[in-house]
């Protein structure tokens, strides 16, 4: 049995928006300690891994560990009915076949329920490794968004290098070329607009860049972001 | 840039 109630709906909207695009079915891992979500895309180019925490929600009550099998465009339109402020409950009983989503506004004048339709999705272990990273980018999320939004007009292929000092996002493509530089600058009062690079070694990395794009999606659900990149493996967002 | 190499193998669990 689980059953989860989030104080405002927002958080949930934000993070199957951003998901969405990425993941079509996929289960919803509960236990007691949360709910987690490891995931590929289509094409296993990218993986999408979430875990929102038990005390996130108030109350959270999962009596065993329950894999929901759930398509995420189903989700997501559910999603676009709650309101931001809604309070939320999810709801799954014993070998349930339906999730039930219940969206209550903050003076609960309003109540919507909605129940989607569990799927059996025969899902790969999947985890990302402990890496070492060779270089690691903190910087304003909403300006890596921009930064990905920015260079898609040049190319589908973003190329990071990380050097001691700077950061630089370049695009080539057939029409022309572009790139940013995003410095670091320490000792900002917001701590979401800091900019560190920590470097173990110079690194030059290409991307598709709509994957990047997808993946700043989630920049709402968070002002800064980390970028972690070494030769040979993937790029940690 | 060009077709991506599936990462499955990388991701998944031993």
């Amino acid at each position: 049995m689980l059953e989860a109630r989030l104080p405002s709906a927002v958080t949930l909207k934000k993070i199957i928006d951003a998901v969405k695009e990425l993941v079509q079915d996929a289960n919803f891992d509960c236990n007691d300690s949360g709910i987690a979500l490891q995931a590929m895309d289509s094409s296993h180019v990218a993986l999408v891994a979430l875990l929102m925490r038990a005390e996130g929600f108030d109350p959270y009550r999962c009596d065993r560990n329950i894999a929901l099998g759930i398509n995420f465009a189903t989700l997501a339109k559910v999603m676009k009915c709650a309101g931001n402020d809604d309070n939320l409950t999810i709801k799954a009983g014993e070998d349930a076949d339906v999730l039930s989503l219940m969206f209550e506004s903050t003076n609960s004048d309003r109540i919507s329920e909605f129940d989607i339709k569990l799927m059996d999705v025969d899902a790969d272990h999947l985890g990302i490794p402990e890496t070492d990273y060779s270089a690691t980018i903190k910087m304003p999320s909403a300006e890596f968004q921009r930064i990905c939004r920015d260079l898609s007009v040049m190319s589908e292929t973003v190329t990071i290098e990380a050097v001691k000092d700077a950061v630089k996002f370049i695009a080539s493509g057939d029409t022309g070329s572009g790139s940013i530089t995003v410095k670091p600058n320490q000792a900002v009062d917001k701590k979401d607009m800091e900019v560190t690079v920590t470097l173990q070694e110079p690194v030059k990395l290409a991307f598709s860049l709509k994957y990047l794009n997808h993946f700043a999606k989630a920049s709402t659900l968070a002002g800064s972001v980390t970028l972690s990149l070494s030769d040979d493996v993937p790029l940690m967002i | 840039g060009g077709e991506q190499k599936s990462l499955l193998s990388f991701f998944a669990r031993k």
